[in-house]
């Protein structure tokens, strides 16, 4: 069982630069197996993250952004090696500058057709990478409703639009 | 395996029956702040087997029954129900479509469903143990909760990837 | 001493509840002296919050935006109750929709001119009501260079606003 | 009292010397995921006397001082020097402008200056006690911090409020 796992975390680990590198373009990027010294020993994976330039440092001192982006490095290492049927995200994509939020998009656009996407989003651009595009609502009623049904993202109108811009 | 559709009923504010359908691809889903976005996100969470309310934004399971607005009662029930097609049997079960629904009265009562049949919470657990769906499985990832795989202990991350294998 | 606590406390309540009330048009909120049973019933300051057609629930349950704002009625409450010189604030509206950062924006105009915001933003609408602009950059050498001073917000080019915004 | 000019040499990515003059009124810092906006945050939080590693995202103090890139060597020394204009007498010292200066060396040793005249770290938290500045009274926020009022116990907000009689 434990070459099993090796071997998983070998395709993860790989899968995880990788997409690090897309993510964060001259970047490198690796899980690293450790003994938890605050779980008692245990076994445990470990996390490095070194954009481009900059020196190998913990996670903490990542910006918001770039925590983002290795937290998204790390969710689309685990798709490629074990795909799931379908992936909800709610507004993951917050912290991010344009630029990144390209290569977010980008990445999420090559698996398109690989597994199905759900996304809570208020970023314009994240809408346009959309098939079918959900609307809520809610009056003084307290009540919420589902205003668009499968809308195609050129059928919402400007007021949508920007209601779901930041 | 793809998510078909997200039945809605009493949980959280979505008070009156709502339907959501979705397409192989990719949907997205927009509104302002506070209008029930999220709400859907801890549905789907809920209808999977969610169990710690905490994981839900709610203190106890109760809070996720409609609480009533200044317009409408509470209500006694919530319920969701999610449709995931299942023609490549990612399911081990023999159904094209498999509904998983969950129902929770004030009381305190729990009632759990696949294909209309009565089950257990474990069941329902079980049929999903091998899909990769879920929340510690990161398929489903709430509001605010990307940081949790960084911040997680590492014999966490060895766990995940020990599911993932 | 306690009678000059319950005078604050009266004060910064009433400006919470007329600041939130400018965040959330048509809610209530106010502040609440409690035991704090998880510390020993020790006396403790509860938070409530009802957003207009809801009924009052937990925090908990309030929307990653609605959350923002609460935590911005309170600072602002505390503003009004005992003004601090400054204010660095950063990212703190990322979760708001148009309708609310105009809410923050507007709440921030009225403020302009009793206290110094300094505020770090990827939104272009809260870019244009400085009255000054600092771009901060890193290239490949890892290094923080301040790359624009005192820029009036008309001067950026289309595209440092662009690499502002969300 | 406002802020006039914020000096950071040798802190986090700011390696070299960086200056930023204040006006009264609203200042924006824009730029790019991980260009160093918040760690101008932190320079001030720093600069005004945190003492936790942790509220500047490090794990020890040390971590504040650049520590090298593909480029450039690490330094051994973090500086920064913030100065206050002070013409309305909100410091209790007889000056009209007030410059709050830390330094830290490798070795761990600090120094700190009033107005380039050596103090301690406790003179700073003195001086600036009756300010309202800082992070302790939310007059300054770091990222993703603004929940930290929320989360808070009831305890901590009385405290936070008796801050403020
Ligand atoms: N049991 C309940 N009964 C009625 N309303 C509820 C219940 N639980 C939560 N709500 C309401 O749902 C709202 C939050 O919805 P949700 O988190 O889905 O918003 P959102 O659309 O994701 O917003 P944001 O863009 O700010 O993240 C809150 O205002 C809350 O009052
Ligand atoms: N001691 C240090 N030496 C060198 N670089 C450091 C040091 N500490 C932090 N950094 C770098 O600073 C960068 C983070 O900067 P900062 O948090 O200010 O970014 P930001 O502009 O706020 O980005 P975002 O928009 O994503 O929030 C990280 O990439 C980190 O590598
Ligand atoms: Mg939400
Ligand atoms: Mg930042």
């Amino acid at each position: 069982i434990h070459a099993k796992f090796l071997i998983t975390f070998d395709e993860v680990n790989t899968n995880f630069n990788r997409v690090f590198n897309e993510l964060f373009p001259g970047g490198t990027a690796r899980l690293a197996l450790v003994e938890d010294e605050q779980d008692g020993g245990e076994p445990g994976v470990e996390v490095e993250a070194q954009p481009h330039g900059k020196r190998l440092q913990s996670l903490s001192l990542l910006s918001g952004g770039e925590r983002s982006l290795v937290g998204l490095a790390i969710l689309f290492a685990l798709f490629y090696t074990r795909p799931s049927p379908f992936y909800i995200l709610d507004e993951v994509e917050a912290a991010l500058d344009d630029v990144n939020l390209q290569r977010f998009i980008n990445l999420m656009k090559k698996l398109k057709n690989e597994t199905q996407f759900l996304i809570v989003t208020h970023q314009r651009r994240t809408m346009e990478t959309a098939d079918c595009v959900y609307g809520v609502s809610m009056q003084a009623d307290g009540i919420s409703k589902i205003i668009s049904q499968k809308l195609a993202p050129e059928d919402i109108s400007d007021e949508q639009k920007s209601e779901a811009e930041l | 395996m793809y998510l078909r559709s997200v039945t809605i009923r009493g949980f959280k504010s979505f008070a009156n029956k709502s339907v959501l359908r979705f397409e192989p691809g990719t949907t997205v889903i927009v509104g302002p702040n506070g209008s029930g976005k999220s709400n859907i996100t801890d549905a789907v969470l809920w209808a999977l087997g969610e169990q710690s309310a905490r994981n839900l934004r709610g203190s106890s399971m109760e809070d996720v029954i409609f609480a009533g607005s200044t317009s409408k009662q509470a209500l006694g029930t919530a319920e969701v129900a999610i449709t995931l097609d299942n023609s490549d049997g990612a399911i081990p079960i023999d159904f094209s479509e498999v509904t998983i629904s969950r129902r929770l009265y004030r009381s305190g009562e729990s009632e759990y469903a696949l294909n209309r049949t009565p089950c257990r919470l474990i069941d329902i657990h079980e049929i999903l143990s091998d899909t990769g769906l879920g929340r510690e499985m990161y398929s489903v990832i709430s509001q605010g909760r990307l940081d949790d795989i960084l911040n997680s202990k590492p014999s966490e991350r060895r766990q995940l990837l020990e599911e993932a294998a």
